[in-house]
């Protein structure tokens, strides 16, 4: 474990926890990808088969369970306690578009052709992907909650500490894990127009209102 | 490629 790798688990920690403070302060899934968060969902159970058999230590095990939790208690948010906020029209992209490419990339490209091994590149390529509805709401209506905009940025910056950690890790190791880091970069760089509106409008106390 | 035979990050 490093300082980059812990400061981005705890990003990704305070995203689901500023999503989940959002949803249930505000009674409201407005302006939330319900498709995004079943991407995740999806992400999580696929990386996390290994809860079970194999034991890496108390934090990972812990923060497994918790993400996996998270995720479904928002999907249940959105799809069943707050459904009525939930805005389907806008909610509109074609995931299949997402799944099928990215499964058949993972039958491709992995480091070893076992299944664990497929369904765990299969969810780092989906990750990487996942938050495109989200982005793709958004710009569809033109806006976002500053809490949304909050979110998001935490959410962008795991990844981008994640990168941090791998290079880290390379010089301080030799770890290299050429799918994560490939993944990961694309992640990030999908992030990068929010990260430039967040910086220069949501830092300002300007609301995010993309060009509709 | 040595990633460690099981993948210790989230």
């Amino acid at each position: 474990m490093n300082i980059f790798r812990l400061c981005g688990d705890m990003s990704h920690l305070a995203a689901i926890i500023i999503l989940l403070l959002k949803m249930w302060k505000t009674r409201s899934v407005a302006g939330i990808s319900g498709k995004s968060q079943i991407l995740f969902a999806t992400v999580f159970t696929a990386r996390y088969l290994d809860l079970f058999t194999s034991f890496i230590s108390i934090y990972n095990t812990c923060m497994k369970v918790f993400f996996i939790g998270t995720v479904y208690f928002t999907i249940y948010l959105i799809y069943m306690k707050f459904k009525a906020t939930y805005d389907s029209n806008h909610d509109s992209f074609r995931v299949e578009f997402l799944i099928v490419p990215v499964g058949g990339l993972a039958f491709l490209v992995n480091h070893e052709f076992a299944p664990l091994e497929i369904i765990w590149t299969f969810s780092i390529y989906l990750e990487s992907v996942a938050i495109l509805p989200q982005l793709f709401m958004i710009s569809k209506t033109g806006e976002a909650e500053t809490i949304t905009s909050h979110y998001l940025f935490a959410l962008g910056s795991y990844r981008a500490l994640y990168l941090c950690n791998w290079i880290y890790r390379y010089y301080a190791e030799g770890f290299f894990d050429l799918i994560a880091v490939v993944a990961g970069v694309v992640q990030t760089i999908l992030y990068c127009d929010f990260f430039y509106l967040y910086i220069t409008k949501v830092m300002k106390g300007k609301k995010i209102s993309l060009p509709a | 490629y040595n990633n460690r035979e099981e993948h210790d990050e989230l």
